[in-house]
């Protein structure tokens, strides 16, 4: 049987979760016939997972290695594991390859009629920095963190078209 | 400006990389 999915995002406040992320996770139920449930960080009081002995991936649906990756999400998988669940880590959606390749053909789409740039949450960490580096030339595009976009007064020179990395609007 | 689940591509190719974990 697959693994049970939970699915770890960042949730806006009292764990509200965006109406997009829910869609997904009904897709994911109807269409791909998974078990799934979600969690956001913002929830104080998240449920307990019910899945009986049932394998379970923690996926953390997180684009960049800032602090909830680093600090956050190793928390909820040992507050899970201590739950007693038969818990494995996935690594965070923004280092996925498949995922990166869905963003590359959305880059690519666009490309013969703009020029587009990722503009991105601030992130400062050594491991961001490397991690956004890589990206960068993974991509072929250039990165901003969205505090340098609007001070940059040559984009609109540049005219580039910013592709906001965020999974919902922020 | 859309966020990335609101694009209708990224979306259903976040449900197929999903939906295809072991």
């Amino acid at each position: 049987p697959h693994y049970h999915l939970h699915l770890l995002v960042h949730g806006s406040r009292g764990g509200e979760i965006h109406p997009s992320l829910l869609s997904l996770v009904d897709q994911l139920k109807r269409l791909k016939n998974r078990s799934v449930s979600i969690e956001a960080l913002t929830d104080d009081n998240p449920e307990q997972i019910d899945i009986g002995n049932r394998s379970v991936f923690l996926v953390p649906l997180f684009l960049l290695p800032g602090s909830h990756v680093c600090i956050d999400v190793p928390k909820i998988f040992n507050r899970l594991q201590e739950e007693g669940q038969n818990i494995k880590l996935f690594p965070f959606l923004g280092s996925f390859k498949p995922w990166l390749s869905l963003i590359d053909d959305l880059i690519t789409s666009q490309r013969p009629f703009v020029k587009p740039a990722l503009i991105h949450h601030p992130i400062s960490s050594d491991t961001a920095s490397v991690f956004l580096k890589s990206l960068e030339k993974f991509l072929n595009i250039p990165l901003y963190s969205w505090s340098r976009w609007n001070q940059d007064t040559f984009k609109k020179e540049k005219n580039y078209l910013p592709i906001p990395y965020l999974l919902t609007p922020n | 400006l859309k966020s990335l689940l609101e694009i209708d591509i990224i979306h259903r190719g976040l449900v197929n990389i999903l939906g295809n974990l072991p």
